[in-house]
C-alpha cells in the first residue's frame, strides 16, 4: 500500500524533527 | 504534571518555529529551521505537510500539539 508507506515515511521525518528539537533544547556541547 | 510538562515543551518548540510570535507557523517559518536543525528543506516541507492536518498552510499550536503527542505515542508503541 503506497499510502501506508508514505505515512510511515512521514512518521519518521516527524520523529526526526521532534528529536532534533528535543536535542536542541537540551543543548549539545 | 506530565501533561503540563508536555504542553510546556510543545509551546517552547512552537516558539522556536514561530520566531515572530504570530501564533501560527507558516511553510516559510519551517524553512527557516533549515540550518538550525539537521533536516533537509524537503524533510521540513514534509514535516509541515504532516502537521498541517487541514492543509490550510498555517500550523496552529493545536495542530502542532497533536503532531507532537502522536510522535510521543509512536515512540512509546515502537
Amino acid at each position: 500500500d503506497p499510502n501506508m508507506k508514505g505515512a510511515a515515511a512521514n512518521e519518521g521525518v516527524l520523529a526526526n524533527f521532534f528529536n532534533s528539537l528535543l536535542s536542541k533544547k537540551t543543548g549539545s556541547p | 504534571t506530565g501533561q503540563l510538562t508536555m504542553l510546556e515543551k510543545t509551546h517552547e518548540f512552537f516558539q522556536i518555529c514561530d520566531v515572530e510570535d504570530k501564533g501560527f507557523i507558516t511553510r516559510r517559518d519551517m524553512q527557516r529551521l533549515h540550518g538550525e536543525l539537521p533536516l533537509s528543506a524537503d524533510e521540513l516541507e514534509n514535516v509541515f505537510d504532516t502537521l498541517d492536518a487541514d492543509g490550510n498552510g498555517f500550523l496552529t499550536l493545536e495542530e502542532f500539539t497533536t503532531g507532537f503527542s502522536e510522535f510521543l505515542f509512536g515512540q512509546k508503541i515502537s
